[in-house]
């Protein structure tokens, strides 16, 4: 599954 | 991963480190909000429940394990350690934190993405940062000279958001589909409320004498 933009941001 | 994202994060957590640093080597948290630190403890928390569900890479997976980590001994020093916790101002950390909680949690509630438990928690977690640091700066402000430590942590932390910022810019102008509104809209609000601080620290920063806010 692709997470959307900002999800993979700390 | 970008140059402003890894330098962000760096610096971030470069403020945690000065912060413990502060605390751990001079046994005080004089000028230090507990309120602020609980908040982050709070935002960490929120934000990377999705630790036990999602993997993005083992970089962001350290990272969020040493941001709770840091978040909660920082809030471990300053009210339950022996010494340290009698350093604490109290009487200076006065900011009613609880409105900003639920202002957050209201807020997340009717603007999200996805009407979803982890959705509406981790947009709270957005929120919530973005003015996590009031009770700090609200304090700064009281609390007189601020030893260099503490005001290079707030620093520090104004800069790792500045460098989110151009981590979006970068993000937007080179991937495709990368649209994050709620984030970019906390996320320069966040910013925006160092302004007043990056004036006079790089003010006094200048003219070589101890920071005050006035």
């Amino acid at each position: 599954q692709i997470r959307r933009g900002a999800h993979d941001e700390l | 991963m970008n140059v402003f994202r890894l330098a962000g994060d760096l610096t971030h957590l470069l403020s945690l480190v000065v912060l413990l640093l502060k605390i751990v080597a001079t046994k005080s948290c004089r000028g230090v909000s507990a309120k602020t630190q609980e908040l982050y403890a709070i935002v960490f928390v929120t934000r990377y429940l999705d630790l036990l569900f999602s993997f993005v890479s083992l970089y962001n997976s350290v990272m969020k394990v040493v941001f709770l980590g840091s978040a909660f001994s920082i809030v471990y020093f300053m009210r339950y350690h022996k010494v340290v916790r009698h350093t604490y101002d109290r009487e200076l950390d006065t900011f009613r934190s609880s409105f900003l909680v639920a202002g957050s949690m209201v807020l997340a509630l009717l603007i999200n993405s996805k009407y979803t438990f982890f959705e509406v928690l981790w947009t709270f977690s957005i929120y919530l940062e973005a003015v996590a640091i009031l009770p700090q700066l609200v304090m700064l402000q009281r609390t007189g000279n601020i030893d260099n430590l503490t005001g290079n942590y707030v620093f520090l932390l104004g800069m790792y958001r500045g460098l989110y910022i151009l981590n979006w810019i970068y993000r937007y102008s080179t991937e495709r589909r990368y649209w994050q509104m709620i984030v970019w809209v906390s996320g320069i609000i966040q910013t925006a409320l160092y302004a007043d601080f990056f004036y006079y620290y790089l003010k006094c920063w200048n003219e070589n004498r101890t920071l005050v806010i006035p």
